[in-house]
């Protein structure tokens, strides 16, 4: 097989406890990310879209024009809906500029799509998500039309607002000197 | 005097008259929530009832898209919803929810895909969200930075946190301290906001860097020609530098812009909150002065400024603009070892990896950005 994401890091966060591998009939989802086309060129039409000495400048597109833009190839479309198929993947939707497909599958058919991969859920007190600690491969067909697969490694991003006063105990954080 | 940051601190701060409110029916701003961050209405309300006197503004958020959970209020949802709607004032605002709606979603994922899939959107959009740029796959960064392109060609401008942490810190394989970037605020098709305080805490006076703030030069992508002439001049008359090894000095180089990020007052859940700090502060506030921006381009029939930062770059460069309030004291966290001590880039004039340009002054900016 081949593996799009070799470098992706698998860490389960702080707060996140593995709560057992998913059964085979547990239903989840991906996100297959397809291979766009005319992207150099897109990059282009950023420039000229946005750079105000240009007589582009503000003229910008709709989605409608991106999908046209972007949009993978037949031969994409066409190799991924076959791999699915293949698989009794059905249940699947694009969005608008077709360059993401979402399917819903049982946990079993994912394991045989994406060898390698083996999904546990993980639980952070009321929160709950599905990954797979081990790395995913694709058929070597592929190469050429998905660039990765969303739904296996990165766990929701936390974000923390910084409270500082109460944190440190301190109120004027300002003020404080640096330690040396 | 103040008691810490609430609206008409940074109303006054920034300049903004009571008449800067928003005025055009199609002028629209949004902010996105991960992992099942809500705010409630209740709140917004009481914010506004406590710190929105003097200017118009709304009370409500126009839309939310995706699922609002009926748990308790989020910290960071409060903040953004309440000072999106304190620059952005009267400017009809949306909410992107995406805790995911199955497990195996990833929610930044899928706000991606929603922006791929509506062809209506809000102008603006406030993001407080980022990783290491380093925890995560080449494929997904560049695949992701080409979403941004995407966003960018359609006219959105894409605002991001630099991140909490200062330069960032890691320990290579060899043992060595290098700097952290932070994605997507290095990814160079958005604008990402660094973060300041006041010199002095309780007045509105002038501003010092944040040294939370985030910024720094990422690994990945390589430096934009649009900040080329910017972060080169930093590099040569920067009076201090962190050594060349703990950073890749021909990456995109971040924030682009700075607001206050400390300090602030919030609302969560009915009580209000003070000495809230962080760049997912600042963020909101520039995205609705940025939507503000928008309006008056909408209103006199000119098209949204999109992505921004070509047109930032180039008005700063310059040289003799007044649009942005320069920062030029203060340096921003990094590794703790013998070498930097700590420390990472430090405040300059002109443009720096730590306040970027600095932080608006919005008469003088709406003034460049019409004209």
């Amino acid at each position: 097989g081949w593996a799009p994401e070799p470098d992706q890091l698998f860490r389960t966060p702080a707060g996140w406890s593995d709560a057992g591998r998913l059964a085979p009939s547990e239903t989840l989802s991906l996100t297959f990310a397809l291979r766009q086309r005319n992207v150099q060129r897109l990059a282009r039409l950023v420039q000229q879209v946005s750079s105000p000495d240009s007589a582009k400048y503000g003229q910008f597109l709709s989605l409608a024009d991106v999908q046209a833009l972007v949009a993978p190839s037949p031969l994409t479309l066409g190799t991924v809906q076959k791999w699915l198929d293949r698989h009794g993947v059905w249940d699947c939707r694009a969005v608008s500029t077709m360059d993401f497909l979402q399917c819903q599958l049982p946990a079993g058919t994912a394991e045989r799509l994406l060898p390698g991969a083996q999904f546990h859920r993980y639980r952070n007190g009321t929160l709950s998500s599905v990954r797979s600690p081990s790395p995913y491969t694709l058929s070597e067909e592929l190469q050429e039309h998905v660039d990765f697969v969303g739904g296996l490694h990165r766990f929701p991003a936390e974000r923390k607002v910084v409270s500082r006063a109460w944190a440190s105990g301190r109120m004027w954080p300002r003020r404080a000197t640096r330690s040396t | 005097f103040h008691l810490g940051v609430t609206p008409a601190v940074i109303r006054q701060r920034y300049n903004l008259t009571d008449g800067d409110v928003g005025t055009f029916q199609n002028s629209s701003q949004a902010c996105a929530q991960f992992l099942e961050q809500y705010f409630h209405q209740a709140d917004l309300s009481e914010f506004m009832h406590l710190f929105g006197g003097g200017f118009p503004h709304r009370c409500s958020v126009d839309r939310v898209v995706g699922r609002q959970g009926q748990g308790k209020a989020g910290l960071e949802a409060s903040l953004d919803v309440e000072y999106l709607m304190s620059t952005g004032a009267n400017i009809s605002t949306w909410v992107f929810s995406t805790a995911g709606r199955h497990e195996s979603q990833e929610p930044f994922l899928q706000w991606l895909l929603l922006l791929s899939n509506m062809s209506a959107l809000p102008w603006v959009h406030s993001v407080s969200y980022g990783d290491d740029e380093d925890s995560l796959s080449r494929a997904y960064l560049e695949r992701v930075n080409v979403e941004f392109m995407k966003a960018a060609a359609r006219g959105l401008s894409i605002l991001f946190a630099s991140g909490d942490l200062g330069a960032g810190c890691r320990t290579t394989s060899e043992g060595k301290h290098v700097f952290r970037p932070s994605f997507p605020a290095s990814s160079p098709y958005v604008t990402t906001v660094g973060g300041t305080s006041f010199r002095d805490p309780f007045l509105v006076s002038a501003e010092v860097s944040d040294y939370i703030s985030g910024g720094g030069f990422s690994n990945v992508f390589p430096m934009p020609s649009y900040q080329a002439a910017a972060v080169k001049r930093y590099l040569s008359v920067a009076p201090r530098l962190p050594p060349s090894t703990y950073y890749n000095s021909t990456g995109r180089a971040y924030p682009d812009l700075a607001a206050l990020s400390d300090n602030y007052w919030v609302v969560t859940n009915r009580i209000p909150v003070p000495w809230v700090s962080g760049t997912s502060a600042s963020t909101p506030v520039v995205a609705g002065l940025i939507a503000l921006i928008n309006d008056q381009r909408l209103r006199r029939g000119r098209p949204p400024l999109g992505f921004l930062n070509p047109a930032l770059y180039q008005l700063q460069g310059q040289g003799n603009s007044t649009a942005f309030y320069d920062v030029t004291q203060g340096c921003h966290l990094s590794c703790l070892d013998a070498t930097v001590e700590g420390q990472g880039f430090c405040a300059a004039p002109s443009w720096d990896p730590v306040t970027g340009w600095g932080t608006p002054n919005f008469p003088e900016l709406l003034r460049a950005m019409l004209g």
